[in-house]
């Protein structure tokens, strides 16, 4: 399964996300691939990866520079494997890197590869709908759209419906599994009155039963280099992580 | 002057932070044009601007459907105008978008025809280091940066530095006015001690000496469509952004 966290909006928890349902999906068992596509390579920085070693990923694969073997890397927590962004995080010119992913043979090859190695995928984007986000869309099986509960959101939601929509490849579009709320500040009355037009404009199962809290743990883990599933698990934003794990894989079946 | 507010990290205030400012210099008397070449459009939804008038922009400026004079249109609020980002944000494949505005002409003779109207310009961007905000690099005449108080914002600083250099022509690059913390919450653990590391790292006049915190007031607004200095000007967010005004004005004379 190759499951896409997307979101054209910036800021609303995609990298978290991709980070800490991998995680929590390999704490429950399964072999996984967690890939970074996103040129600003934050995943390595979320699971702590800094030394030289951790430079190579799809910018090399899409240069033929490394192969799927020796640029998917093991990481410090078991079942889980990472294909990092690459030497693009180097570069300031993003726009390059969009181009060269969209159209590159090279993108199927890495998720078959994955496949049939058995991995459960879960592929990190960019913000935007650029070249990058909608190859992801049409080569991955599912979608997962984070939301956070601020006065564009339904707007948001409607614009990466039609993203999905258009990825659809010989008729077929990549299943939405749904919205979650996600980076939840219930201290805020504004994201409870925005958080209640989506319920009320996204119903089930469209709008997933699970809401991700904000907590500075979560962005403790962060700074420590660890998903905060694993850091402390007891973490309100965590335990809400291990159920969003949880009903993708009964989902799933 | 042509002030392009940059940071390719995603949801950090950079539609907050053009938008507040373009509104408190206007309040102070200039005659400003805010632009909005982020293909998500979130200006529009900023200012209140929800007919079918406001739904022409730069979009149509790219593909010649509409001139300078009849895409800038007035806003509520005096002295400002917008220039929003057009029909592509009804499309969900802005990969076309950035290649197109990063190509055009029609982006120069925009900026040229603002400059000898006497608009006092400043220009909201998308995330990422895209074709749009390279070529809105290239040509501006300054460039603020808005940086969140989270553990990659060093990073982020350092990559946008290189975009800047990048983007020089003919050996000249835009003036940096510097980095500016923005959603500040000071009842975050987390984000002081990242604010002291990057005070420690970026030190003044490179970082700004105007902190603006995150309030309530500016998500309302927002919701409201109105800029937060001009709905709650006694907001301690709305003060700081009039505060960057009056800091980025002295610096320009
Ligand atoms: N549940 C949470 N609690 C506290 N902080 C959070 C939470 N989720 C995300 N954050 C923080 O919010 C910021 C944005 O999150 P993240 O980077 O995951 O979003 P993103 O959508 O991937 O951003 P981009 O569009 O730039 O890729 C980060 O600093 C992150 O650590
Ligand atoms: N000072 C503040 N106080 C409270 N909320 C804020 C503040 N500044 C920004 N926000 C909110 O944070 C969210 C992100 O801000 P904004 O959209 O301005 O960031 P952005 O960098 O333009 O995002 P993108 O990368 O998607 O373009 C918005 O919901 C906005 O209303
Ligand atoms: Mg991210
Ligand atoms: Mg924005």
């Amino acid at each position: 399964m190759i499951l896409a966290v997307v979101s054209q909006k910036g800021g609303v928890g995609k990298t978290t996300t991709a980070v800490n349902l991998a995680a929590a999906l390999a704490r429950n068992g399964a072999k996984v691939l967690l890939v970074d596509t996103d040129p600003q390579g934050a995943v390595r920085h979320a699971l702590g990866l800094r030394g030289a070693q951790a430079r190579a990923g799809i910018a090399e694969l899409l240069n033929a520079t490394r192969q799927f073997g020796n640029a998917v890397r093991p990481t410090p927590f078991a079942r889980l494997h990472v294909l990092l962004a690459g030497a693009v995080t180097e570069s300031a010119d993003h726009g390059a890197y969009h181009t060269a992913f969209a159209q590159s043979p090279a993108v199927r090859e890495m998720f078959g590869l994955a496949a049939a190695h058995g991995y459960t995928v879960v592929v990190d984007t960019p913000p935007g709908l650029g070249g990058v986000t909608r190859r992801v869309l049409s080569e991955c099986d599912s979608v997962l759209v984070p939301l956070q509960a601020e006065p564009l959101a339904l707007q948001t939601s409607s614009q990466i419906l039609r993203g999905i929509r258009e990825a659809a490849r010989d008729g077929v579009a990549p299943t939405l599994e749904g919205f979650v709320l996600t980076m939840y500040d219930d201290t805020s009355a504004m994201s409870k009155r925005v958080a209640d037009t989506i319920r009320a404009q996204l119903p089930a199962p469209l709008l997933l039963d699970v809401v991700i809290p904000r907590t500075e743990a979560t962005i403790e883990a962060f700074a420590a280099g660890q998903p905060v599933v694993v850091r402390s698990p007891d973490d309100a934003a965590a335990k809400a992580y291990m159920r969003l794990a949880e009903l993708l894989t009964k989902r799933d079946r």
